[in-house]
């Protein structure tokens, strides 16, 4: 009973601060993702003096009201060969799980973020000069039935060409509306980002850069790695009270 | 009618006492990645007549502990209470391994006051 009367006692005390329950990620501590810098920055800047007078339920480093900022990280799959058209894309299906926002929070920003890392370029690669991939990002807007074509369940959202960089590129898109909509159960189907070559390339130059790959050093031209997140800041109002004068 | 000074010595005085919570001590070291811990402090102790001054205390304060000091038993003393608070902010992971910073009001005692 010392032990319930305890875990009630908890739960009553985290519910106050806002989680249902005591969060018990998987995995060691040693063993999880890393905290982004990003966030690092945020922590130690709201832990200065000056940050104590400043409102906790603004987030001044995107201009939005909240006071929860979470990267919720990405669950989907590389889905390569979706396209029988392009056997060199590579093609990542994105899935964000916004679910873990409680009812009660308002959402003020859902901010996508991709990271490219290029795999240093390769001498040859140097001598014809760097050439821009193209990326398009969609989203999906239904489940994909057996044997239709996928891209007939895809709104395209955006398309750029980019260039190898030495340091990573990140592409950032604000996706605050369809964030929302994901947060209606049975309506989050994801996105879909496709990396195409640069046009004339032979695919057989071609290896994706991918985890487990190593650099193949005969390889003179590589798509690079790709890092997805969603920046998601919400707000709860329980726990932004204004304040009683 | 003289009014009644009770001995109060400086110690019982209003004030901030040192809190320090200590999230290993509760077992939540697992999943809050920063900070380890944190001051929150509380507040206890007299607001005894007349109020001075670094009590903070309002009008009615000073009032209350008029009509104590007068009727001890049938009006308590003014209560010592947080009148300055601070946030602080906490980094964790949740059940689905995503990073989050949360932001959380008046979870410091910074200064304390008789109301």
């Amino acid at each position: 009973s010392d032990a319930e009367d305890r875990n009630t006692r908890e739960r009553l005390f985290l519910g106050s601060l806002g989680l249902s329950e005591r969060p018990q990620p998987a995995g060691s501590r040693h063993t999880r993702r890393p905290v982004p810098s990003e966030l690092w920055r945020m922590f130690r800047r709201s832990e200065s003096i000056q940050a104590r007078d400043s409102d906790p339920c603004t987030v001044s480093e995107y201009g939005v009201r909240g006071n929860i900022i979470r990267y919720v990280q990405d669950q989907g799959r590389l889905v390569s060969g979706w396209s029988s058209s392009c056997q060199a894309c590579l093609v990542k299906q994105l899935f964000f799980n916004v679910s873990v926002l409680q009812p009660v929070e308002l959402l003020s920003l859902a901010q996508l973020e991709i990271r490219l890392h290029w795999k240093p370029l390769r001498p040859a690669g140097l001598l014809r000069g760097p050439r821009a991939v193209s990326m398009s990002l969609s989203k999906v807007i239904r489940a994909t039935l057996r044997g239709a074509d996928p891209r007939a369940s895809r709104r395209l959202l955006l398309s750029q060409s980019l260039r190898p960089q030495l340091e990573p590129a990140a592409v950032a898109m604000d996706l605050t509306p369809l964030a929302e909509s994901w947060r209606k159960p049975g309506h989050n189907y994801g996105l879909v980002v496709e990396l195409s070559p640069p046009p004339g390339a032979d695919p057989e130059e071609l290896t994706p850069f991918l985890p487990g790959n190593a650099f193949p050093l005969e390889e003179a031209w590589t798509l690079p790695l790709m890092e997805a997140s969603l920046v998601v800041v919400s707000l709860n109002p329980h726990q932004c009270r204004s304040r009683q004068r | 009618r003289s009014a009644v000074h009770l001995p109060v010595t400086p110690s019982n005085i209003c004030k901030a006492r040192r809190l320090y919570i200590d999230f290993k001590d509760v077992g939540w070291q697992d999943w809050i990645i920063a900070p380890p811990g944190y001051m929150a402090n509380y507040c206890h102790g007299e607001c005894p007549f007349p109020l001075s001054e670094s009590l903070n205390g309002t009008n009615h304060a000073i009032l209350q502990t008029l009509v104590h000091s007068l009727d001890p038993q049938g009006t308590p003393q003014p209560c010592c209470v947080p009148i300055r608070l601070s946030p602080i902010s906490m980094l964790y992971y949740d059940n689905n391994d995503n990073v989050v910073l949360r932001h959380y009001q008046d979870m410091v005692v910074d200064e304390c006051g008789c109301r």
